[in-house]
C-alpha cells in the first residue's frame, strides 16, 4: 500500500 | 460523499438548533472550539494544492461553519451557554494530541504535522460534549440527531478506505487508525440513539 501523496480527503 | 453529506448535515443541524431556539444549553463549546482548531490544522493545504471545487468548497465550509458555531456559542448566545457541566478538560486532549503528532507522522514538516495532529484531535474532540451528555444526564432529542450525523460520517469513511484499499492501493495508517478510533468512542452513543431516541424517548442516563 502506497502512502498518501497528499490528503485528498475531508 | 455519504460520509462528507453526514458531516455536513451534524453541523447544519447544531447551527440549526441554536439559531432556532435562540440556545446553545447541552451543547459543548469546548467541543466545537477544538472543532475549529480541527479544521484550522487540517485545511491549511489549501493555500498549498488544489483538489477538487468540491473538495475547496467543503473545506472552506467547515472552517467558517465551526467558527460561526464558536461564535454562537462564546458571544453572540453566551448567556445560554452550560459552561458548568462543559467541564472536560480541553488541554487533556490537546497536549498529548500535539506530543504524538510530533511523534508519529508520515513526514516531519509543519504541514503534515499540523495535519496529523488534526487527525488525531479530531478523533477526540466530541469527548468534552459526551461527557457534558454524562455528566447532565440527558441529551435533547435534536443534539442526539447532530452527534448520530457526527459519528455516522467516520463511520462511513471507513467504508470508503476499505474499498481505496482494495481497489485503488490507497491506505492512509493514520486517518484510518484515529478513525475507527473516533468511531469507537460514539457506539456507546450509537447504541443509546437506536433503542431510545428512534423510539421516541430522548435520551436519560441513570443518576
Amino acid at each position: 500500500a502506497k502512502a498518501a501523496q497528499f490528503h485528498d480527503e475531508l | 460523499l455519504c460520509g462528507d453529506m453526514s458531516h455536513l448535515l451534524a453541523i447544519i443541524i447544531l447551527l440549526m438548533k441554536i439559531w432556532k431556539t435562540r440556545s446553545c444549553a447541552g451543547i459543548s463549546g469546548k467541543s466545537q472550539a477544538l472543532f475549529a482548531l480541527v479544521f484550522t490544522t487540517r485545511y491549511l493545504d489549501l493555500f498549498t494544492s488544489f483538489i477538487s471545487l468540491y473538495n475547496t468548497i467543503m473545506k472552506v465550509f467547515f472552517i467558517v461553519s465551526s467558527y460561526f458555531t464558536v461564535f454562537l456559542i462564546y458571544f453572540k448566545f453566551k448567556a445560554t451557554y452550560d459552561s458548568n457541566h462543559d467541564t472536560f478538560r480541553a488541554e487533556f486532549l490537546v497536549v498529548p494530541v500535539g506530543g504524538l503528532s510530533i511523534l508519529v507522522n508520515s513526514e516531519f514538516t509543519p504541514l503534515e504535522i499540523l495535519w496529523t495532529f488534526s487527525i488525531y484531535l479530531e478523533s477526540v474532540a466530541i469527548l468534552p460534549q459526551l461527557f457534558m451528555v454524562s455528566k447532565t444526564g440527558e441529551a435533547e432529542s435534536i443534539t442526539s440527531h447532530y452527534l448520530f450525523a457526527l459519528g455516522s460520517y467516520r463511520a462511513l469513511y471507513i467504508f470508503n478506505w476499505i474499498y481505496r484499499y482494495y481497489f485503488e492501493g490507497f491506505f492512509d495508517l493514520i486517518a484510518v487508525v484515529s478513525g475507527c478510533v473516533q468511531t469507537i468512542l460514539y457506539c456507546d452513543f450509537f447504541y443509546l440513539y437506536i433503542t431510545k431516541v428512534l423510539r421516541g424517548k430522548k435520551i436519560t442516563l441513570p443518576a
